[in-house]
């Protein structure tokens, strides 16, 4: 028996449309520690990462593991019926092939149950290490959402590059070239305002701007986002989710030939 | 003029 009740049902509204278009199928995990899933995206450069921890849920009941296939599209579809105030609950039975969604109004005056067949799916999990990253830049989320966004009118690539002086952003097309240049800026009375670079060794990688801009649609999540690079690693881009846990993408980078 | 590595390459199948 599995039964999960999410007060800010909001959160997981936003979370489904942020990876609805980059994953298709996904098995949704459940355990003591929370609720959690890990899928690449189908041409596997591309991997997201979601903890929902079970402390962040108002009730929170897992009797045994439980892994349930769902198809996000027709997840986001189901979760957008619910209102941005209304409490979320998950429930499924063990070894049952649908889950429930329950949609109740914050006054208790409406109460919706959606029921969503699971699918069985077989998925590879990558096992990712802890790692020291060479550079961590935490910025605005709404401000690397633009920078990608304005950097894909030009080109199809960006170059992240962390030095001292900051982090550039660069990418080059048939129109011709950009750079963004953003340095640290420590905003103490906005601290979502705030640009920390965190560098052991500058670093210089190369991205597909069009992975960038799918998980820039999570910038609802958070006002701050953090990008995780090492050469020669995926980077990771992170939106916290509250207090309860993440939303983290990881993209291989691209190897000039 | 760049080639697009996997996750895979970077990260071992549990």
């Amino acid at each position: 028996m599995l039964e999960l009740r999410l007060v800010q049902g909001s959160l997981l509204k936003k979370v489904m449309e942020s990876i609805k278009d980059l994953v298709n199928d996904a098995n949704f995990d459940c355990s003591a520690t929370g609720f959690s899933l890990q899928a690449m995206d189908s041409s596997h450069v591309a991997l997201v990462s979601l903890l929902l921890r079970s402390e962040g849920f108002e009730h929170y009941r897992c009797d045994r593991n439980l892994s349930m296939g769902m198809n996000l599209g027709n997840m986001a579809k189901m979760l957008k019926c619910a209102g941005n105030d209304d409490i979320v609950t998950i429930k499924a039975d063990d070894g049952g092939d649908c889950v429930t969604f329950m949609f109740e109004s914050p006054n208790q005056d409406k109460i919706a149950d959606f029921e969503m067949k699971l699918m069985d799916i077989d998925s590879e999990h990558l096992g990712i290490p802890e790692t020291e990253y060479e550079a961590i830049v935490r910025m605005p989320s709404s401000e690397f959402a633009r920078i990608c966004k304005d950097l894909s009118t030009i080109g199809d690539t960006v170059l992240i590059s962390v030095t001292k002086e900051g982090v550039r952003f660069s990418t080059k097309g048939d129109i011709g070239t950009a750079n963004i240049v953003c340095r640290q800026n420590t905003s103490v009375d906005k601290p979502e305002e705030a640009t920390i670079i965190e560098m052991e060794t500058p670093v210089s990688l190369t991205f597909a701007l069009r992975y960038m801009n799918s998980f820039t649609k999570a910038t609802p999540l958070a006002t701050q986002v953090t990008v995780s690079l090492s050469s020669e690693l995926p980077v990771v881009v992170e939106y916290k989710i509250g207090e309860m846990g993440y939303l983290r993408f990881y993209l291989a980078p691209k190897i000039e030939e | 003029q760049f080639s697009q590595e996997k996750l895979q390459d970077f990260y071992g199948v549990n």
